[in-house]
């Protein structure tokens, strides 16, 4: 099964 | 205030279009480089990022920075009533509840007006890192299109491998399997036909299929789009504009 990442693990809040 | 104005009102109902699916309600931050937005999907899967810089108005006037809180499906009705080559003039005061719509036909004097009720919006902005990314290919936006319609109708993701020879879309679903190939060609004749690959070192990384076909809706943009892609980073679809460009950031999806 393949999972699905999010964007906020890759892009921190400014 | 803001007051800017744009030659065809096309480019904003394009960029409405572009994004109206995949993100409900977003601020439109103005300010002195022009009209920027950003925003997640409700899954926090993808990000778009729009600026229509200041060259793409004319005049362009924003003395302070004005957050415009606005529901796309409600100015998707509005801009409904424009031409695609009305003047669009958008006006909004400091601390505003509408924005003012303005569009103008140059041919018939016909001068329509419109308010949109603005809303309250936290909005979070993310920093986007500047990235080296391993491969950009830049291709002709109604190929893609195509590609990812045409495999969307087999599987639900789809990996991409980009090499020095071109790059590979395939994917796997219940009924089969399905690859593209676009082979590196540059089209000096017509370079909105070309595959260009600038790459670094091959990558291959696997998405949703489903986030692509709605990107897409950005193709009338732009004839060409840039996929950006690197190992363990969102991938990079750009469709640049005159003055501007609309960007989706999609998160991969985790191997086996």
């Amino acid at each position: 099964a393949k999972g699905q990442r999010t964007i906020s693990s890759f892009f921190a809040p400014k | 205030m803001l007051e800017a104005r744009l030659e065809q009102a096309a480019v904003l109902k394009k960029v409405v279009d572009a994004i109206k699916d995949l993100v409900q309600d977003c601020n439109f931050d103005c300010n002195d480089s022009g009209i920027q937005l950003q925003a997640m999907d409700n899954s926090h899967v993808a990000l778009v990022a729009m600026h229509l810089k200041t060259d793409a108005f004319s005049p362009y006037r924003c003395d302070r920075n004005i957050a415009l809180g606005i529901n796309l499906a409600s100015l998707q009705k509005v801009l409904r009533a424009a031409q695609n080559d009305d003047l669009l003039t958008l006006k909004a005061e400091d601390a505003p509840d509408v924005l003012n719509l303005v569009f103008e036909s140059a041919e018939n004097d016909r001068i329509a007006e419109y308010d949109i009720k603005l809303m309250d919006i936290d909005q979070e902005h993310l920093g986007i890192p500047d990235t080296e990314y391993a491969a950009t290919v830049t291709m002709p936006s109604s190929e893609f299109q195509r590609i990812c319609r045409d495999l969307n109708a087999l599987s639900e993701s789809v990996s991409i491998e980009a090499a020095k020879e071109g790059i590979k879309f395939s994917c796997q679903g219940d009924i089969g399997s399905g690859a593209v190939t676009l082979r590196q060609n540059n089209n000096v004749e017509k370079p909105d036909l070309s595959t260009i690959i600038e790459l670094n070192e091959p990558v291959g990384l696997t998405f949703s299929l489903k986030y692509l076909v709605n990107f897409c809706k950005a193709s009338s943009l732009s004839n060409t789009v840039k996929l950006s892609l690197s190992a363990e980073v969102p991938l990079l679809i750009e469709y640049k504009m005159e003055s501007g460009y609309v960007r989706f950031y999609l998160a991969p999806k985790i191997g086996d």
